[in-house]
């Protein structure tokens, strides 16, 4: 799965994700990604979320959408909401990441997994990639 | 520090031990073309929503990741491909599931936000809508990798033996398998 979010000069948010999904899926099986509000949301108030791993839990667990309703509800950061939604994923017996972007330009990118191909770029140009913790 | 890009390129189990020097230079490499491309358009004051799918579609287009070109396969050794795009502005979104035969998904997902009053659309039909729209179309052969093919099999032969263990189950037309993947 592949991901990206995005807060433009105008201030608007967008993300987007795309998948091949899980090997050996069978059925027409189909994960998070083309759910909106399980594995990508985004809405100008509050957050733009993209994610990736075990679909089934972001699907069960309204991953995306719950990060932008605990930061609007609950008054979370970007890093609180995104770490909180997560570790529903966990809890529940799933496994994954994500990538969040507020109103701010404010990141995060936790997961739970062995790795996370994930990177982002300033409004100064900076550029960070990396792939392990 | 204000973020205006942030990508991810999957999280699973990327063995250390799998990634030679020369794996994670491509990797990164890839990462910061796609960061590039999306950077640049939000330089010129282009749109949120023009920077993310700009961004995925070179993480589709490169063999590296799960999305696209270097897909993984299905059972029946396909590759069927899902994505999803939403605008914050004004929460319009869009997304397809199973097409097999999109070059870019992503834009297949903005075309459903854009040029249909649906928000999700699958398999053929979602391929039918992509044509009619102008979309790039490609032969199902295009997504192909050998890594990824080599990845179904070994997930093949892991189902196989989880079968003999678990014949009973099997038979009840998909039973429980513990294994996610299958």
């Amino acid at each position: 799965t592949v991901g990206c979010v995005a807060l433009d000069n105008q201030g608007n948010l967008a993300a987007g994700t795309s998948t091949g999904g899980m090997t050996n899926k069978k059925f027409g099986r189909i994960g998070d990604s083309p759910i909106i509000g399980a594995g990508t949301y985004a809405n100008n108030a509050s957050v733009a979320v993209s994610c990736t791993g075990w679909g089934e839990f972001y699907i069960r667990n309204v991953v995306a959408y719950d990060v932008a309703a605990l930061m609007d509800y609950r008054g979370l950061t970007v890093e609180e909401a995104a770490e909180t939604a997560l570790a529903k994923v966990a809890k529940s017996g799933g496994n994954g990441g994500l990538i969040a972007l507020d109103k701010e330009g404010n990141l995060a990118m936790p997961f739970n997994t062995s790795g996370m191909y994930r990177g982002a770029i300033s409004a100064e140009g900076e550029l960070e990639v990396a792939i392990f913790k | 520090k204000k973020y205006v890009l942030v990508i991810h390129g999957g999280a699973g189990t990327i063995e250390p031990s799998r990634m030679t020097p020369e794996l994670e230079q491509a990797y990164k490499a890839k990462l910061k073309e796609a960061l590039t491309v999306g950077y640049e358009i939000i330089q010129k004051d282009g749109s949120a929503l023009d920077a993310v799918e700009k961004t995925i579609q070179v993480l589709e287009d490169s063999p590296l990741f799960n999305a696209g070109k270097g897909a993984v396969f299905t059972h029946e050794g396909k590759n069927e491909l899902d994505a999803a795009i939403m605008d914050g502005e004004s929460l319009r979104a869009g997304a397809v599931a199973g097409v097999k035969i999109v070059r870019n998904p992503i834009s297949a997902a903005r075309a459903v936000m854009e040029k249909s009053e649906h928000v999700l659309l699958a398999r053929d039909g979602a391929e039918d809508f992509a044509r009619q729209v102008g979309l790039t179309m490609v032969d199902p052969s295009y997504f192909y990798t050998k890594e990824r093919w080599d990845g179904l099999q070994k997930a093949l032969q892991q189902e196989a033996v989880q079968k003999k263990a678990n014949e009973t189950a099997v038979k009840l037309g998909g039973g429980h398998h513990d294994d996610k993947f299958g």
